[in-house]
């Protein structure tokens, strides 16, 4: 049951991680990432939810996982 | 609202667009009209305007297509990125791609192409994403109704930082709310568009639509679309005259004669073509032909009809004659008796305005099937 979990966790995380590298330009440097508190991913996670006016904290949370399903603009956010 | 690094924009007023291919989610009159719909969001608040070109290169190209197609940001099938497009600029600058992986609709199922496309032409105009959730220019797709103005003040104010606030008193749809002093405008008072007496000075089919010229204005209009643009004649053609006499296209060289007095002018989208205005005279016409009422091309015939009073000539182009002499009217249009303001062809009709009066001739019938008003075509 945990291993479901964990799948599903993981799948987030990618689509999270390719929301920011389509669209807040995230390059992604091959160290794992997310729980390096002040690693590029945190970073681009907070101009994230700084542009979508919801609380910064550089944590994935309910409502970014909310927004990265949700139908958008393919242009970026952040300009190249 | 934001732009694009160094505000990229366009330094023309009129734009021309093109619909490279359809989707098939939707009828083509409906994509036709959705994206008519979406451009006129920001032409009504700006002083842009925007002519539809069916074939060749255009300021805004607009194709649909699925996964890569061509450009650095390849579309994510259904959902997720729905559409893109790009800043003002050359080649593929201002052109607009849609995700044909999505389901198009024009109502609040699926995703509707209007409310995209309005958004997708806002970067095509020079305006980046808006942090307000309420704005066009917002990056989530969020469902509206489609029948309502989708425009936020966060977005006019981006849009007029570009390219200043319209000019034309009827296509400012937020202005029209504002009730104005009629003794302030030094215009004299526009034409009564549903007005009874409606009439006009020419009428002519140009791209897809209809023009309908009074005085110093053109009503445009798309036979699938309900709304009709108002415009300055010259706004689109600034060395045209006001109160042309007549007009006609030759729909296979994207060509529109337009007529006034003993002279013509040829043009091609939003310029006049080289060399023009010409003499009557030398288009067959004797010297003593001054002036011309009324005239059109018929598509199916390749003859080009010219009315005057209750006579008229027609120019066979494949034999490339003129008539030598005038034919009465009402022996080659039974029904239609004397002075013809304007006529125009849609499909398989003749729609003559004679005063007040609107006929509509079946070319195949030989015979007026109905007696119109002469503002059936506009949104009355």
């Amino acid at each position: 049951y945990p291993v479901e979990t964990r799948q599903k966790k993981v799948g987030s995380m990618q689509l999270i991680q390719r929301y920011l590298e389509n669209y807040y330009g995230f390059k992604k440097d091959g160290e794992s990432l997310i729980w390096k508190s002040n690693g590029p991913m945190t970073q681009k996670t907070k101009e994230m939810q700084e542009f979508f006016g919801l609380e910064v904290t550089g944590k994935v949370d309910s409502g970014i996982l909310d927004l990265v399903q949700k139908r958008r603009c393919g242009f970026p956010d952040i300009a190249g | 609202f934001s732009t694009f690094a160094r505000e990229p924009k366009w330094t023309k007023q009129v734009l021309t667009y093109r619909i490279v291919n359809y989707t098939p989610d939707l009828p083509p009159a409906d994509v036709n009209a959705a994206i008519k719909k979406a451009l006129t969001v920001w032409s009504s608040v700006t002083p842009l305007k925007f002519i539809k070109k069916d074939r060749g290169d255009a300021d805004i190209m607009i194709s649909f297509a699925a996964g890569g197609h061509n450009d650095f940001i390849p579309f994510d099938g259904p959902g997720g990125s729905v559409a893109h497009a790009y800043a003002p600029g050359k080649d593929f600058g201002g052109d607009a791609h849609f995700d044909e992986d999505e389901a198009w609709t024009k109502s609040t199922e699926g995703t509707n192409l209007f409310y995209v496309a309005a958004h997708e032409f806002g970067h095509s105009l020079g305006l980046f994403h808006s942090r307000n959730p309420n704005a066009l220019m917002y990056p989530v797709y969020r469902k509206v109704d489609p029948s309502a103005f989708p425009l936020h003040q966060d977005d006019i104010n981006g849009i007029q930082y570009l390219y200043g606030p319209s000019s034309n008193i009827h296509n400012d749809q937020r202005e029209s709310t504002e009730i104005k002093d009629p003794t302030e405008s030094k215009d004299p008072a526009l034409p009564n568009t549903c007005g009874p007496n409606l009439t006009f000075d020419a009428v002519t089919t140009f791209r897809g639509e209809i023009m309908f010229f009074k005085d110093k204005h053109f009503w445009r209009k798309h036979p699938a679309v309900r709304n009709a643009d108002f415009n300055l004649i010259s706004s689109f053609w600034p060395r045209l005259p006001s109160g042309v006499d007549a007009a006609y296209e030759i729909p296979e060289k994207d060509e529109t004669v337009i007529f006034k007095g003993n002279e013509f002018w040829v043009v091609r989208g939003d310029a006049v073509l080289p060399g023009y205005p010409q003499k009557l005279y030398t288009l067959g016409f004797s010297k003593d032909v001054t002036k011309i009422d009324a005239a059109f091309y018929n598509v199916n015939e390749g003859k080009t009809y010219y009315f005057i009073a209750d006579k008229f000539w027609s120019y066979d182009k494949r034999s490339q004659t003129m008539d030598r002499k005038p034919m009465l009217i009402r022996d080659a249009f039974p029904g239609i008796n004397g002075k013809i303001d304007a006529v125009f062809q849609h499909e398989n009709f003749f729609y003559f305005f004679c005063g007040g009066k609107l006929f509509e001739f079946d070319s195949d019938k030989k015979r007026v099937t109905r007696l119109l008003k002469t503002n059936f075509w506009l949104p009355c």
